[in-house]
């Protein structure tokens, strides 16, 4: 554990507590894409199978722990709870279009040939574009809530900080994945241009607007 | 390297 993974982990818990809870105050889920957040959800149990399999530590079972019940739980607000709030009209993006490429990716190019390691791979993929419909939500609408831009910030710097982690394990201890790596620098490409807006508008307190 | 596999990261 370094400082960038445990600001990485922090930021991206930060996230998805503040998605939970503003989802929760507002009793409204408008903005947020279920399509995204489904994805979310597969990547974590696709990812934390190895809990069953791999003990690390502590702090790594109670955080996959959190990820996987938060998924589900941000799941079941959207799905059920909020239904009705739930902009569906706004959340099209086809998601097989992520999918089946995390899918093919994960068969062809992996560690190991092995059931574990195939799905940790989709999972390594997927995260890679999973906020796309999400992104392709607020591109739609052309706006988002301070609160949306707040999340979607947190969650980017995660994978930001991750890369600066493996810049550190790679001079530290030599230890480098270049499936993680790639798709973490693909990750956290998609959110440049989010990060940009959210920069020069969010944080001088403008409303985040996409430029017409 | 068994290292890889055993994924520590989150």
């Amino acid at each position: 554990m370094n400082i960038f993974r445990l600001i990485g982990d922090l930021s991206h818990l930060f996230a998805i507590i503040i998605l939970l809870l503003k989802i929760w105050k507002t009793r409204s889920c408008a903005g947020i894409s279920g399509r995204s957040q489904i994805l979310f959800a597969l990547v974590f149990c696709t990812r934390y199978l190895d809990l069953f399999t791999h003990y690390i530590s502590l702090y790594n079972s109670l955080m996959k722990i959190f990820y996987l019940t938060s998924s589900f739980g941000t799941i079941y607000l959207m799905f059920f709870k909020f239904k009705a709030t739930y902009d569906r009209n706004h959340d099209t993006f086809r998601v097989e279009f992520l999918l089946i490429p995390s899918a093919v990716l994960a068969l062809l190019i992996n560690h190991e040939f092995d059931v574990l390691e195939i799905l940790w791979t989709f999972s390594i993929y997927l995260e890679s574009v999973a906020i796309l419909p999400q992104l392709f939500m607020v591109s739609k609408t052309g706006e988002a809530e301070s609160i949306t831009s707040h999340y979607l910030f947190a969650l980017g710097a995660y994978r930001g900080f991750y890369i600066l982690n493996w810049i550190y394990r790679y001079y530290s201890e030599g230890f480098y994945d270049l499936i993680a790596i790639l798709a973490g620098i693909v990750q956290t490409v998609l959110y440049c241009d989010f990060f940009y807006l959210y920069i020069t508008k969010v944080l001088k307190g403008q409303k985040f607007s996409l430029p017409a | 390297n068994r290292n890889t596999r055993l994924h520590d990261e989150l």
